[in-house]
């Protein structure tokens, strides 16, 4: 998280707003609801309390404007800028203004208002940017449910005005992991057309063989269909698909797109009932089978008859010597599969049948 | 070695266009000609800021990956200085 410049701050907890004009896109009650949430997602975690006036100057005044506005920083029509606030000050410290060339919603249609509203209020009350990518106060938008704060904005916040003294249960969203974190596990790898794409939290890294550095964003952000978590994905590249697994349900994506038809339930691949989640899946190109692996054991899928292969489920240990018993994570390349599980990771060689290689977990991000 | 007094192709212009302007607004680069020496390096620097804060590739070129983060929808605070 950031600060501005001297730490910005209001003196006194108890701050007044007003709203000075309403978005045409929304009902007065709904932009009302939207500002009013968006205040006591920081009022729930500080001291800070909010009264709204209707008449006279307020400390936090808001308002929808277009283009030039008034504070020679003019908004830009459609896009791009969606709205600006000012720091805690005197005259325009505090006053957030919302660009009214966006359309507004109180769902994912368009730009969602509260979202939008809570971020900008975060800076009302003292909060810069942050680089974190998973925080409220991360400059690009990006449309998220539950709520919305991340520890890192907590902890920005209370660093301003200390917590709440009356705390209210709240279950902030991790930050975003750090790819040289030595203990980092992944949840979930698979290739997506030449690319390996890594699961963990709420983020997914990019990892292109010509890049140095991966690139981190919000799962949410390329594919907003698919859930927070995963817990295991594959490709079939074949089939030009990826498919995604969370719980009992799994996604299949083609490129960036979500395919007709999914989520479908996991048994559906022929998994028993008693399966409630897939730890790790791995396409094996010369075999034509998708590996799934769940607890200790491993199923095998023939992607070709689109049936499970008789026999399973075997145990891991028992067919891949020198892995642990569990698996996280899974890719294929060249022979070699790498399993990931915890913070280690195994090259297992094929032809070979054992693992030739132990590693960092995070070795193939670079780190 | 190309000459920094001939024109850019009109793409890299629009290119360096919204970066300069991205720069100029949320990265407090200074206003100035294009293709002046100093300029560029102005340029580069504040370009390099914007990877550092976005955790890109920290390059200071205007490659496709940081272009396309300057064309997402955002808040029109500045990310640095008041």
């Amino acid at each position: 998280y950031n600060h501005f410049p001297r730490h910005l701050k209001w003196q006194n907890n108890n701050i007044t707003f007003r709203i000075l004009n309403y978005t045409p896109d929304l009902k007065k009650s709904d932009v009302d609801r939207a500002i009013r949430n968006a205040l006591n997602v920081w009022a729930d975690v500080t001291p800070l309390t909010f009264k709204k006036l209707y008449a006279g100057n307020a400390d936090i005044m808001i308002s929808f404007g277009s283009k030039e506005h008034g504070d020679y920083n003019p908004f830009d029509g459609p896009d791009g800028l969606l709205a600006h606030a000012y720091p805690p000050g005197q005259g325009i410290g505090g006053d957030t203004h919302f660009d009214e060339d966006e359309h507004w919603s109180k769902d994912s249609s368009a730009y969602n208002l509260f979202v939008v509203a809570a971020h900008e209020l975060g800076h009302a009350l003292g909060m810069s940017h942050s680089s974190d990518a998973g925080a409220l106060m991360y400059p690009v938008y990006s449309y998220t449910t539950g709520y919305p704060l991340a520890e890192d904005d907590i902890e920005g916040i209370q660093a301003l005005y200390g917590p709440n003294p009356n705390p209210r249960k709240v279950k902030p969203k991790p930050d975003a992991p750090n790819k040289c974190d030595p203990m980092l596990s992944f949840d979930a790898a698979t290739e997506l057309r030449g690319e390996t794409i890594i699961f963990k939290d709420r983020f997914y890294w990019r990892v292109h063989p010509q890049m140095v550095e991966p690139e981190q964003t919000l799962i949410k952000s390329t594919w907003p269909s698919l859930p927070n978590k995963v817990d295991a994905a594959y490709e079939n590249p074949e089939k030009d698909l990826v498919i995604i697994f969370s719980g009992i349900r799994m996604w299949a994506l083609n490129g960036y797109n979500l395919v007709d038809g999914y989520p479908k339930y996991i048994h559906k691949l022929g998994l028993p009932k008693t399966v409630r989640k897939v730890d790790a899946a791995v396409y094996i190109k010369d075999t034509g089978k998708t590996l799934l692996f769940t607890d200790e054991d491993y199923w095998s899928y023939d992607e070709a008859t689109g049936t499970m292969d008789s026999g399973y489920p075997r145990v891991i240990e028992d067919d891949f010597p020198g892995m642990d018993d569990e698996v996280d994570a899974a890719v294929y390349h060249y022979g070699y599969l790498y399993f990931f599980h915890e913070h280690t990771q195994y090259e297992y060689s094929y032809t070979a049948r054992k693992v030739i290689r132990i590693m960092r977990t995070n070795s193939i991000l670079n780190c | 070695a190309p000459s920094s007094a001939l024109p850019l192709p009109s793409e890299d212009t629009d290119r360096r266009n919204i970066a300069e302007e991205y720069l100029r607004r949320f990265y407090r680069l200074p206003a100035g000609l294009q293709g002046k020496q100093g300029d560029s390096d102005g340029f580069k620097t504040k370009i390099k800021e914007m990877q550092r804060f976005f955790k890109l590739k920290v390059t200071g070129n205007l490659d496709d990956n940081t272009l396309e983060l300057m064309k997402q929808a955002r808040c029109g605070v500045p990310d640095i200085g008041e």
